[in-house]
């Protein structure tokens, strides 16, 4: 079953939100780049950064969520979540992506492009996990 | 005086989803 999206968006995805890379680097949310999530995955010893593909968009019967079907990794595992549709996902090479970008830059005033079927987008795994 | 706000500062990976599929093997 999916997961069930939380009423309200973290307050980290509101633009200007200070986020540190794992060097230690201060960054706003709107300013990160594909090579920030790459870096700081390649510095962790405990996370590594997979690729996630869009396979389905689906509406949901909860009010403004979508369910969203991933193709994880190398192994092509299906995840399905379910989200908010403004919530943001880090596309790559692209930067932050939503199902609803109007929504998500009116809530949380963070520009983002349309989330599309096909895209590529930065999820996070455990190294430990084979 | 007035004391400095401190303005929040969140890890790297707070901001990526953990898609992390469950092996079975």
């Amino acid at each position: 079953a999916p997961v069930s999206p939380s009423s309200a968006l973290p307050s980290y995805f509101m633009k200007g939100s200070i986020i540190q890379l794992a060097d230690g680097e201060l960054k706003r949310v709107e300013d990160l780049r594909t090579e920030d999530f790459l870096q700081s995955a390649e510095v962790s010893k405990e996370l590594k950064i997979d690729s996630s593909t869009v396979e389905r968009i689906d509406s949901s019967r909860t009010p403004d969520a979508v369910i969203i079907q991933f193709s994880v990794g190398e192994h092509k595992v299906q995840v399905c979540v379910e989200v908010l549709v403004e919530y943001p996902f880090f596309v790559f090479g692209q930067g932050w992506s939503s199902c609803c970008p109007d929504r998500t830059t009116q809530l949380l005033a963070l520009s983002c492009a349309k989330l599309s079927v096909g895209d590529v987008c930065i999820s996070l795994t455990l190294k430990s996990l084979r | 005086n007035v004391e400095p706000r401190s303005v929040p500062v969140f890890p790297w990976h707070s901001l990526v989803p953990f898609l992390a599929p469950t092996q079975s093997d």
